[in-house]
């Protein structure tokens, strides 16, 4: 089998003052994970790479960057699953850490469940030796405006939903 | 929302998805991206799908596993994405994106929204884009 990897960015009204940083970070993206397939790594390893990349970029809705709930704080969430058992892992309402995709990893390997979320999920990362950063290190300025224009004109996030053309989305 | 797909040297499928949801949602809201089947799904006997868009639609429709029941039913990748994007779209009248790797290989990628990023390699090509019927490419470096 020739390995392959596919990638994406996000779906929405994504405005043109961003299409630059999505197709750079898409790529940069791409190629982490299909190194990862060159020097022989897993499927599993170069997906996680591949995401691991994009969660450090603030061109995308997710780590640092990712949009704002009511409150103004970042919660994500991810999920990883291995085609070979149809084991997953997953996390959700998780804070406070830069790489979810790497904890919903070890969900998948290191716990005998499929999804944590909240309390929860941080005690499990914290006990697997994940850190946790200041949490306004993971707020981007375009997660601030976008936040600021939901307010607003109660407009749900662009780098989510599209606002035009969209038949009454959001 | 970001997510991958990708196909191993020994044919194991896998994917990952990570998001921070939507803009102003209510504290504690759950979407589409951790929920198995939705946002996210892989089997080595048939494909693996990672979407993004609208989670509440996605999540009811469960996107992910419809594009792999349609391909395990005899459907190639990239008309099982489009199919089931679009039906998800025309039932719940909400947007969303898919990239689908089938077991062999095969490239999906379709979105109802008005842009999504996407890029795969292949034979030392990186192929991508972000608008609809664009495919742009350069060299692997």
């Amino acid at each position: 089998m020739k390995p392959i990897i596919i990638v994406h960015g996000g779906a929405g009204d994504i405005p043109d003052s961003r299409v630059t940083g999505k197709l750079t970070g898409t790529k940069a993206a791409v190629i982490a994970g299909h190194d990862v397939l060159l020097k022989g790594g897993s499927a599993l390893d170069a997906v996680e790479a591949a995401v691991v990349s994009m969660e450090k970029d603030e061109n995308f809705n997710a780590g640092y960057g990712s949009v704002l709930n009511l409150d103004g704080e970042v919660e994500m969430e991810a999920s990883i699953m291995d085609g070979a058992r149809l084991d997953v892992g997953a996390v959700t309402l998780i804070k406070d850490f830069l790489h979810p995709i790497s904890i919903a990893r070890k969900v998948l390997s290191d716990s005998p469940h499929s999804l944590l979320g909240g309390e929860g999920a941080k005690r499990f990362a914290l006990q697997k030796g994940f850190e946790t950063i200041p949490p306004e290190s993971l707020i981007s300025q375009n997660a601030k405006d976008a936040l600021q224009k939901f307010l607003k004109h109660g407009e749900f996030g662009r780098t989510e939903i599209g606002i035009k053309d969209e038949g009454g989305v959001g | 929302t970001v997510g991958a797909v990708a196909v191993d040297a020994n044919g194991h499928v896998a994917v990952a998805t990570s998001t921070g949801g939507m803009s102003g949602k209510a504290v504690g809201r759950i979407g589409d991206t951790p929920q198995i089947g939705s946002g996210t799904y892989a089997d080595d006997n048939i494909a693996g799908v990672s979407t993004t868009g609208h989670g509440e639609s996605i999540l009811k429709y469960c996107l992910a596993h419809s594009i792999v029941k349609l391909i395990e039913s005899g459907v190639d990748a990239n008309t099982a994405t489009k199919k089931s994007v679009l039906g998800m779209t025309k039932r719940l009248n909400n947007t969303a994106g898919a990239i689908t790797l089938s077991k062999n290989g095969d490239v999906g990628v379709y979105f109802s929204s008005n842009r999504m990023s996407w890029a795969y390699v292949r034979d030392g090509k990186i192929y991508y884009g972000i608008e609809h019927d664009q495919v742009l490419e350069d060299a692997y470096p």
